[in-house]
């Protein structure tokens, strides 16, 4: 059970790491937490980059994200944190040194399209689900 | 900036970032390959296939479920998109959009016949489509399949008349006998009408998948409405010797039947 002091604090923290908030006076995070709370990262991959240009058709790349930031308390703060998730928190809090916090990872996930050339210049088109990452949140 | 990473992320992100080393780039390579579900990067003959009915067909369909994306794709393809551009009506039809949504994988295959062979009398005016399926991942099932030859419009003595244009699957082989055909599919059609004729294999495209040996190829004839058999090419069917883009292909639409697994490393 949490102290009364600290639920009040928590109550404060209303930021939510998939949307910064407009106004940064009204979110109870400092700049440092904005940096380190769990979030989506851009990262573009590029097949044409790669030299796959000759073989790989479309699309040129594709916008894979990763997420990345660190889950600490308060998880209820933070959008798509888990229940494992909180319990993990109370845990590493009774024993950091041996229980680490909560994971930043992928909560909703998209799916692209490639269209290639194989060896016999055949063509494919395929679909691969879970590529593409749409939301991060604390497992 | 490397490969993977883009210049403009790397102030916003708070991460360290460095260039790869090509050890590094060559593994990313490879895990991005294992995720695509390939063992290697594939090294396809292109010295005009990219301008073929196929790519172009297969293109049709990928703007079909790729709307979202449409951005990134067109600055990508200037390459096609000249050609692309002056298909007119698209290649793939409404049959082909409710078998892609169905689908997993749509693949479509060359025609690997180089050279026409002397048939019996009786069949010298047959036309031989063969088609490689024996490099189907595992577990993909056919859904549907279709073979596709492009039909221009003639205007000269068979003016008035109609063609009945049969597709067979080629069923046995001996030398110096009569090839064993099993009709698969017939059209009638005016002699005026143009554009891409499609040809139900269905059945046929799954026996190959099961069974590569009994891959002996399709035979396509033509008649007129006297029943004289006749050159497909009088017909105006587009073959090899062919504008590119109106090359005659096979398309599959296949259905994931096993869960493809990553080996554990």
């Amino acid at each position: 059970s949490a102290p009364n002091k600290r639920r009040q604090q928590s109550r404060n923290r209303s930021a939510q790491p998939q949307d910064m908030p407009r106004n940064p006076n009204m979110s109870g995070y400092n700049s440092s937490d904005q940096k380190t709370a769990c979030k989506k990262h851009e990262l573009y991959v590029s097949f044409g980059q790669l030299g796959w240009q000759d073989w790989i058709i479309a699309p040129e790349g594709y916008a894979a994200n990763y997420c990345a930031g660190e889950c600490s308390f308060p998880l209820n703060a933070h959008m798509n944190a888990t229940n494992h998730a909180i319990v993990q928190t109370l845990v590493h809090l009774m024993n950091p040194e041996n229980v680490p916090k909560p994971c930043c990872a992928p909560t909703k996930l998209n799916a692209i399209s490639v269209l290639y050339f194989d060896d016999n210049s055949n063509v494919i088109l395929k679909k691969y689900k879970n590529m593409v990452v749409r939301a991060c949140g604390c497992h | 900036s490397s490969a993977l990473f883009d210049s403009s992320i790397e102030i916003h992100s708070g991460f360290i970032h460095r260039r790869l080393r090509t050890d590094e780039k060559r593994e990313m390579q490879r895990e991005i390959l294992s995720i695509l579900g390939l063992p290697h990067r594939p090294k396809p003959h292109l010295s005009s296939g990219k301008y073929n009915s196929a790519p172009l067909f297969m293109l049709d369909l990928y703007n079909t479920i790729s709307n979202e994306e449409k951005n990134e794709v067109e600055g990508f393809l200037d390459q096609y998109k000249s050609i692309f551009t002056t298909q007119s009506p698209p290649l793939a039809s409404l049959q082909d959009s409710a078998f892609l949504n169905d689908a997993d994988m749509v693949m479509s295959f060359v025609n690997l016949v180089e050279y026409d062979r002397e048939f019996s009398p009786r069949r010298r005016h047959h036309k031989e489509f063969k088609f490689n399926l024996s490099q189907i991942p595992e577990g993909e099932a056919v859904t549907a399949s279709e073979f596709r030859i492009y039909k221009d419009c003639v205007s000269n003595a068979f003016k008035n008349e109609t063609f009945l244009i049969s597709i067979y699957q080629v069923v046995q082989e001996h030398k110096g006998r009569e090839t064993g055909m099993f009709l698969l599919d017939t059209r009638t059609l005016w002699a005026t009408e143009e554009g891409w004729l499609e040809f139900d294999i269905t059945a046929t495209s799954n026996l190959w998948v099961m069974s590569p040996r009994h891959n002996l190829g399709l035979q396509l004839s033509v008649e007129t409405s006297n029943g004289n058999s006749i050159n497909p090419k009088e017909a105006g069917l587009i073959g090899r010797d062919g504008p590119h883009d109106k090359q005659p292909f096979m398309v599959a639409f296949f259905k994931v039947t096993k869960v493809h697994i990553r080996t554990t490393r």
